[in-house]
Parts: C-alpha cells; sequence; structure tokens
C-alpha cells in the first residue's frame, strides 16, 4: 500500500501517477474532446432572455442539480484514487466535503471557452449574463474569473487529473482523525504531480498554480450565497434541492 | 459526522459504480 512505506520508490510513485490519470479518465463526466466540438455552440440571445426570465427559486435549483450532478463523478474520482479508501471513513467524508466543490470548480476550466468568456451549461456554452436571475453576479463572475485564468496555464488532462487528487487530498483539513496518512497520500501525490511536470518539462506552472486560499474562498461565498437564499426560501431548499448538495453545503 | 452525511456515507460505502 501507498499509505504504509514512509518512502515510496519511483515504481511505486509511477503506479500512484497511473491510477490517478486512470480514475480522472474514468470519472471526468465529459469529454475534452466532446467539450472542444461544442465550443461554438452558444446560446442564442432569446435563449439566455428565457434563462434570465427563470424565477431566482427554478435557476438556484437548476444549479445545484448541475452542481450535484458533477459532485457524484468527483466522489467516484476519490474513491477510485489509490490510498483514499484505505483513509478512515471520517477522513474520506472531511475530505470531499471540503474539496469536491474546489475539485468542480477546478474541473471547469475544461468546460470554459477563454476566447468569449463562456461556460458549458445544460447543453450549451453560456456567458455570465446566463445566471442572472440567481442574485450573485459577484459570485458568478469570480467563477468565471477563476476559469479564465485555469486556462491561461493550459492545463493537459494528466496535468488536472493530478492536481485535482491534490486539491481533494489536502492534511490541513481541520478534523481530520488520521492527519499523518493524510499527510502520507499527499507527499506522494506531490511527488508524483512534481515527477510528471518534470518529464514533460512543465515544471514552471507550479509557481502559478491558484493559492488554496482562492478556492476556499470562491467556495465559501457559494456557502454564503446559498445560506442568504435559504433564508428567503427555507421551503424550496429543503422541499427541491438535491439531498447530497444540502448535505455538503448547508 | 458520518450520522450528518448520510449520502456520502453511502456513496462511499456502495462499490465503484
Amino acid at each position: 500500500s501507498i499509505l504504509e512505506s514512509p518512502n515510496s520508490s519511483v515504481t511505486e510513485i509511477e503506479h500512484l501517477t497511473q491510477n490517478v490519470l486512470k480514475s480522472y479518465r474514468e470519472t471526468c463526466q465529459l469529454r475534452l474532446e466532446d467539450l472542444q466540438l461544442l465550443r461554438l455552440e452558444t446560446f442564442s440571445w432569446e435563449e439566455v432572455r428565457s434563462y434570465q426570465k427563470k424565477s431566482m427559486e427554478e435557476m438556484w435549483e437548476r444549479c445545484a442539480c448541475r452542481i450535484t450532478e458533477a459532485i457524484q463523478y468527483v466522489v467516484e474520482f476519490a474513491k477510485r484514487m489509490g490510498g483514499f479508501m484505505e483513509l478512515c471513513q471520517n477522513d474520506q467524508i472531511v475530505l470531499l466535503k471540503a474539496g469536491a466543490m474546489e475539485v468542480v470548480l477546478v474541473r471547469m476550466c475544461r468546460a470554459f471557452n477563454s476566447e468569449n468568456r463562456t461556460v458549458f451549461f445544460e447543453g450549451k456554452y453560456a456567458g455570465p449574463e446566463l445566471f442572472k436571475s440567481l442574485g450573485c453576479n459577484e459570485l458568478i463572475n469570480s467563477i468565471f474569473d477563476f476559469a479564465h485564468s485555469l486556462c491561461s496555464l493550459h492545463f493537459s488532462e494528466n496535468e488536472i487529473a493530478l492536481f485535482t487528487a491534490l486539491v481533494l487530498i489536502n492534511s490541513s483539513r481541520p478534523w481530520l482523525q488520521e492527519k499523518d496518512k493524510v499527510e502520507r497520500l499527499q507527499n506522494n501525490l506531490e511527488l508524483a504531480f512534481k515527477h510528471m511536470l518534470r518529464k514533460t518539462h512543465r515544471e514552471s506552472i507550479l509557481a502559478k498554480l491558484p493559492p488554496k486560499g482562492k478556492l476556499r474562498s470562491l467556495c465559501y461565498q457559494h456557502m454564503e450565497k446559498l445560506r442568504s437564499f435559504r433564508q428567503m426560501y427555507p421551503i424550496i431548499v429543503h422541499a427541491v434541492f438535491p439531498p447530497l448538495y444540502k448535505e455538503l453545503f448547508s | 459526522l458520518q450520522e450528518k452525511h448520510r449520502i456520502l456515507h453511502k456513496l462511499l460505502q456502495n462499490g465503484n459504480s
């Protein structure tokens, strides 16, 4: 097991890398080729207007459903990743509760077109104005800015796989019971990521990666917005929001 | 924690889907 030996060999790191890449390929939700092919499919002005005319409740519910779908793939990614299921269940829950949304935000850069500042949403590419009825313009713009900045790194699929594994396996999350075990897995993933970047002459991106605080701040803003929405529409949240979404963010 | 996160707990207990 990758978690048992204090010093992992190159072969073990290579094995972990292959395992993370495979887990990612199997759980990436949308194929990059398909997302690229659809890049020119943007919502028409009428379609954007129709989204803008939806009630705040309906738009929130739609977004909560799309986020929940994306999170289910992240849970599956974690489960297939070497070492994750060897952690105690408390720590699996802590890591997913804190990191699943962060991984979704990083994965979003694959579905983002920097050229026209649009993101793939419900079948076509949408600009930030489509989400107007949510009443969270500042948060939406921050998320778009974040996706734009990540796109400038030109991540490969393999880089996203290892980077998101590191977003998830973070030993500084509060309430971990077996911090040492998480730390060992995190160290091995860091070695795997750096080893891969060295092989592909991409070490320069290490200095350009988003700071951990940036992702944390976006997730915090999302939870704050949900809190305000819940105060206005407690019954909607209770009755129609996906249970997994409520469990993670309420 | 597991008690408060029953769905996540269930997803983690299920085998690979």
